[in-house]
């Protein structure tokens, strides 16, 4: 479903150049659960971006569905965002103005669901995170894990086929930590969805089925995870 | 330092009222180190709100180095946050048009550094949290990780005598958390600031020598952490 090919990112300071992404390679499978890992800094959500199709790579190539991402048109990545991939992002990036249901309901709305079928699936999506009694809510109105747990909702809610989820828990406690990742093994493992996973904690990765490693923008390592 | 004496926070929405703090007690003596932990949602980061004056309690009082805080007037409450606490949110509420040097030095604007100092400390800082060479980027320029450590340089260059810091590590890799609780239990132990942290992690919540949880917006659990 998604193959990346000696992907590379630079961003240019001025006289200085930050390589986030120095030639990275990998290939994940439909139906995959993938967890990436690696320190603070290390290109992850650089490289989350650019299978999102919200960034393109300075160099190498990225085909999704076996199509060359580089070569389609702004209308067509515009497409793939909306109804191919479900996007949690590391900073929640909700809508301000807007309730918590309003923001889960907001991919469906391009999905040609109707607006009674959105609420009922944004609201069971709610319910699904423990925050049904928080629907009618703001942003600003949330706590910290509230407000990140809305954003794991709002990529629930629509059906896409590919999650990528950048750092879904920072902001959680332990126990709603294991809850959201048993949310995605359901999704996974009954509904086929493939989900690419950025986290910190050695824990959580081991709930998808591959684990691979980041430092200073490259893969240095790639490993199944034994399931036990 | 700091006694809060049965605060009570209620958020009325409309005909629903969200009682965030029911009736919360402590107190925190002058170079301790505590952790503050509960589920999401269970009233933490309005805690942490109320005792860095940037909000105020519905009931209850909240003492200051044994001044009422509730009967101070609002430049005397704007001299709190400016010279006696630091505070490292959980959003980390960084200026985006300015530079990671520039947001460090902020806080120093107001307490009587020099412009050379203010360079120098805010260079010392990102230098800590190995950040230096991110001096010029802006917000957006830093990954999730490099913004909260920037958030944390920012509220170590000043010197404030309580340090407030709502979740510090949830964007970062175990090791540069590690690294993180090291530098705090070296302000606390070494130059004698008060801390009050919010984390979702036995393990670092284990640094400091005291442990609360939370739950409901009450206070269930105090335990002082047995050196080992
Ligand atoms: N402005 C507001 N209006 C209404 N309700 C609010 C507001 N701010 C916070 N709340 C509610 O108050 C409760 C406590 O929020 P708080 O941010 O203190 O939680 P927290 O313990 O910091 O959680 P987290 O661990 O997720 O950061 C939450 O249930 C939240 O929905
Ligand atoms: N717009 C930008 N301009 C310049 N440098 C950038 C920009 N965006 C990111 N960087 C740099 O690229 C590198 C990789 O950033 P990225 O956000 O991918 O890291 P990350 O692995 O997600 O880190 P974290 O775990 O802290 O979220 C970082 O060193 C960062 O400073
Ligand atoms: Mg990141
Ligand atoms: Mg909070």
């Amino acid at each position: 479903l998604v193959v990346v090919d000696n992907l590379h990112k630079t961003y240019s300071m001025g006289d200085v150049d930050v390589h986030a992404l120095q030639g990275v390679s990998f290939s994940v499978e439909r139906g995959e659960f993938l967890s990436i890992m690696g320190a603070s800094g290390s290109g992850k959500s650089t490289l989350m971006n650019i299978i999102g199709c919200l960034d393109v790579p300075t160099g190498g190539r990225y085909f999704l569905d076996g199509r060359d991402v580089s070569r389609l048109k702004a209308d067509q990545l515009a497409d793939i965002r909306k109804y191919t991939i479900g996007f949690v992002f590391q900073g929640f990036n909700l809508l301000p103005r807007m309730s918590a249901l309003e923001n889960v309901e907001l991919p469906m709305v391009y999905n040609g669901f109707s607006s009674t079928e959105r609420k009922e699936r944004a609201m069971e999506a709610l319910k699904v995170v423990g925050l049904e009694d928080r629907a009618l809510h703001q942003p600003h109105q949330l706590s910290g894990g509230q407000q990140q747990r809305v954003a794991i909702a709002r990529a629930l809610a629509n059906q896409a086929p590919l999650i990528l989820a950048d750092e879904p828990t920072g902001n959680l406690d332990t126990h709603t930590s294991e809850e959201v990742m048993n949310l995605f093994c359901m999704l996974n493992r009954e509904k086929g969805r493939t989900i690419i996973m950025v986290t910190h904690e050695p824990d959580l990765a081991r709930y998808g089925r591959r684990v691979v490693t980041f430092r200073d923008g490259l893969l240095i390592h790639d490993e199944k995870v034994m399931s036990g």
